[in-house]
């Protein structure tokens, strides 16, 4: 049975460690913070009180055992590339970090973790770029919360239909253009019918709100 | 000309204001810490030093004119609340906030905020998702005798396609996966295709004996 390590439950971590739990894996959650620890009981197969640059600490746990290592440690750089370092020299196979600015996840990237993330930057971005645009859907971000954007078609989606595909259905996205070839061969298929198939290197204009279009981010890696 | 408030400059506020910034709209940057609004005047059209939960104050800056309003106030709900219904009272258009859990989000749809954001808690769930899927590559690594190992791809292999380079042939390796980017564009390209071409900073993921592997390192120098 896959076992994963939580370190740092707060929001990202908290939710990190309760969806796993959900699903069903082994969760081991740390914090050194005594009433998130309690609380994490609910969410977790095991939660521990410990300071997670504390690398003693982490392999008595059992850390080394892990599968994945996921950690979200809080304001400060130095705390989080320690933990991230003492999980990595560790053996963990797999290693997650919340990264604090860029030159975090330049550090994080040197000492070896597997993936970064910047969720708040990245929704960030999102959300801006989406308020600072006149569209011909100018109306539509007054809906609040859906975006217009554009993605790269994904290799799962090349060859199929719209009507097999079903995103509305599978994803809550609509695909409203499909814009093929570039240059003066460019096409653009506005309302594109079902039985219309994507093809390799299409790009797919998309309306959505913007955490189902967040979703497609992981096909579209 | 569009002018904007962002209200709240950690790291979700403060990148909301720079893009906004940097695509040439009107940012009032507002928030109660001074090293933080000194630090904003480089990313915005005005940084005030003010407290979001006096209406007054808030007033006074104009608020009721702008466009629309960005709140991210940290971890007190009773602030962001506060903050976001003088907002709301003051007349602004459009409200974005992002909230610190389901509750506050349910709050703050019923004092009328448009558009309510959880960017910590869609990433942890769509990594945990993610992380809880059986990939192909879970049980490479248990075939006894042989590891899976990470290179860096050779200059050597840069530019040429998996069948020209005929890497199972010439060195006995199995090249398994091909990770491209990182961070936030990382993608990973599994069981690749025989006319996929290696390109410069991919990271090659290789299956082999480790005295097959050893040869690799040499071409990797
Ligand atoms: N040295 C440490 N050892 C163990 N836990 C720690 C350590 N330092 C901080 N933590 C915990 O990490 C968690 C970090 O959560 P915090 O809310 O500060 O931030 P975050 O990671 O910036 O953000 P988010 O709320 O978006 O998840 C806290 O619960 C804190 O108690
Ligand atoms: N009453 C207030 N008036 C003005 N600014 C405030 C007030 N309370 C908090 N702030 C500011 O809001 C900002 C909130 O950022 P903080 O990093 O705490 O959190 P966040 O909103 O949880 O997260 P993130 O870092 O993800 O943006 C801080 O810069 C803080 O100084």
């Amino acid at each position: 049975k896959e076992r994963f390590a939580v370190i740092g439950l707060g929001t990202f971590g908290a939710h990190v460690a309760r969806t796993l739990y959900e699903l069903g894996k082994d969760v081991l959650a740390v914090d050194f913070n005594a009433e998130i620890v309690q609380a994490a009981a609910a969410y977790a197969t095991q939660a521990v009180l410990a300071d997670a640059t504390d690398r003693t600490v982490l392999e008595s746990l059992g850390i080394d055992q892990v599968d994945a290592a996921i950690i979200s440690l809080g304001q400060r750089m130095d705390v989080s590339t320690l933990a991230a370092l003492h999980v990595r020299e560790l053996g963990v196979p797999f290693i997650a970090v919340k990264a604090l600015s860029e030159e975090h996840g330049r550090i994080l990237q040197a000492i070896g973790v597997h993936e970064i993330m910047f969720p708040e930057k990245d929704r960030a971005i999102r959300l801006a770029n989406r308020l600072a645009r006149k569209d011909v859907l100018d109306f539509l971000p007054l809906l609040a919360g859906y975006t217009i954007t554009e993605i790269k078609a994904p290799p799962e989606f090349v060859g199929r239909s719209l009507k097999d595909l079903a995103l509305r259905n599978t994803l809550n996205v609509q695909l409203v253009a499909i814009q093929s070839g570039n240059g003066p061969t460019r096409k653009i298929n506005i309302v594109p019918s079902a039985n219309d198939v994507i093809r390799d290197g299409d790009l797919l204009i998309l309306l959505g709100e913007d955490r189902d279009l967040d979703r497609l981010d992981d096909f579209a890696r």
